[in-house]
């Protein structure tokens, strides 16, 4: 359920309606690029392989489409959101707390903690802007939802697997979290049939 | 060229 979720909020013929942040996509964009590294080195099963490269096929057309096709109807104005103050710090501390400390491993780290902050410069818009387009909510919807189903299974798996993984739930609680005021929004005015729009 | 962990979850 959470990978159909991540699956619909990463189809890039969303963004022919949704206006989506160019520097949220790019993120995104290093964030699987630097995460299935591991295409190369192991192999786990043919779906995990297949959605590895949907997610990075579609991570790119994202960028293109926005960059190249919709340049004109992006607006930088409000794409203001130094990613560097994200990527900066996450590589820092992706050196300083890992698994292993090894090139892949650090990287996939790094993918990780990306993640969980990537969707900020486009809440960054939306607070800005003050509204959001209802084709745009969905998207985030479907993003945030995909993080927080993982939860679920991450409690699931610790249960009955033993498996945990304290890198990618502390993360994924902090992914999750910065959802927060943006599901309350979806649920009382997205799903009720209002635009969302912040009170001035 | 160290490996990573393995890691089994997208």
């Amino acid at each position: 359920l959470a990978d159909m979720s991540h699956m619909k909020s990463v189809n890039p013929f969303l963004i022919v309606s949704a206006i989506l942040v160019l520097h949220s996509q790019l993120l995104f964009a290093l964030v699987f690029t630097t995460r299935y590294l591991d295409l190369f080195t192991s192999f786990i099963s043919l779906y995990n392989t297949s959605m590895k490269l949907i997610y990075i096929a579609c991570s790119y057309a994202t960028v293109y489409l926005i960059y190249m096709k919709f340049k004109a109807t992006y607006d930088g104005n409000h794409d203001t959101f130094r990613v560097e103050f994200l990527i900066v710090p996450v590589g820092g501390l992706s050196f300083l707390v890992n698994h292993d400390f090894s090139p892949l491993e650090i990287l996939w780290t790094f993918s990780i903690y990306l993640e969980s902050v990537a969707i900020l410069p486009q809440l960054f818009m939306i607070s800005k802007t003050g509204e959001a387009e209802t084709i745009t909510t969905h998207y985030l919807f479907f993003l945030g939802l995909y993080r927080a189903l993982y939860l679920v299974n991450w409690i699931w798996r610790y249960y009955f697997e033993g498996f945990f993984d304290l890198i990618a739930v502390v993360a994924g609680v902090v992914q999750t979290v910065l959802y927060c005021d943006f599901f309350y929004l979806y649920v009382t005015k997205v799903l009720k049939g209002k635009k969302l729009s912040l009170p001035a | 060229f160290r490996k990573g962990l393995k890691h089994d979850e997208l």
